[in-house]
């Protein structure tokens, strides 16, 4: 999973 | 930054303006859901709140500072300035039965059991069912206006271009994230029979209309 540091999506 | 994801964007972009400019300009907000509104401004307000912690780009914060602001003031037009134009006797969905499952299923299902995180889940899962009461309504009436579809077009097909980008993005840059496109799908699904409806009716300029 991807944590939240790597969210680039809106 | 894919073609996908930048026109999706775009039409979340553009269904957000156009809710806004229909209320504003007619001066009502007749046959909108007060309570989708009030659920699309807490999925933001609970999925940005790592404006504060953590900075992507100029365009991720702004686009985040729009859509918070622009949804904020939908809801302030509708529950305050034009309260009286608010078809409230048609909007009766119970939040409560979206809110309270997918705050459960976000504390159980999550990438990561941190605070942001869990908010994080609980928008993208919230959003998913957030144009329940929407959709209930105009069951309820049994039509929309020509603007209002025209809404609903933009806004799933914002979502239904993003599972493009994730089917891109999976191919071209390994990215996936099981949580954002299982509600995505969900999302997506739920739009189908407006879709139907919108691409056999309203593009061939006839009103949303249910079939009695």
């Amino acid at each position: 999973g991807l944590k939240t540091k790597d969210k680039d999506e809106l | 930054m894919n073609i996908f994801r930048l026109v999706g964007d775009l039409s979340h972009l553009l269904a957000i303006f156009v809710l806004l400019l229909k209320i504003w300009k007619s001066r009502s907000c007749a046959g909108v859901s007060g309570k989708s509104q009030i659920l699309f401004a807490l999925v933001f307000i609970t999925r940005y709140l790592d404006l504060f912690t953590n900075f992507i780009s100029v365009y991720n914060s702004l686009m985040k500072v729009i859509f918070i602001a622009s949804t904020v003031a939908t809801v302030y037009l509708m529950y305050i300035k034009f309260k009286a134009t608010y078809d409230s006797n048609h909007d009766t969905f119970r939040i409560e039965f979206l809110v309270v499952p997918v705050g459960g299923l976000a504390f159980l299902v999550n990438h990561d059991f941190t605070p942001l995180e869990i908010l994080w889940t609980f928008s993208i899962y919230l959003e998913s069912v957030a144009i329940l009461p929407q959709l209930f309504m105009i069951s309820k009436t049994g039509e929309a206006e020509t603007i209002t579809s025209h809404y609903l077009f933009a806004l799933g097909s914002y979502r239904a271009l993003y599972l493009l980008n994730w089917i891109y993005r999976y191919y071209f840059e390994g990215y996936f994230d099981l949580i954002a496109v299982v509600a995505g799908c969900v999302q997506t699904i739920l739009y189908c029979d407006f879709f139907y409806l919108y691409i056999t009716k309203v593009m061939w300029g006839k009103k949303l209309s249910l079939p009695a």
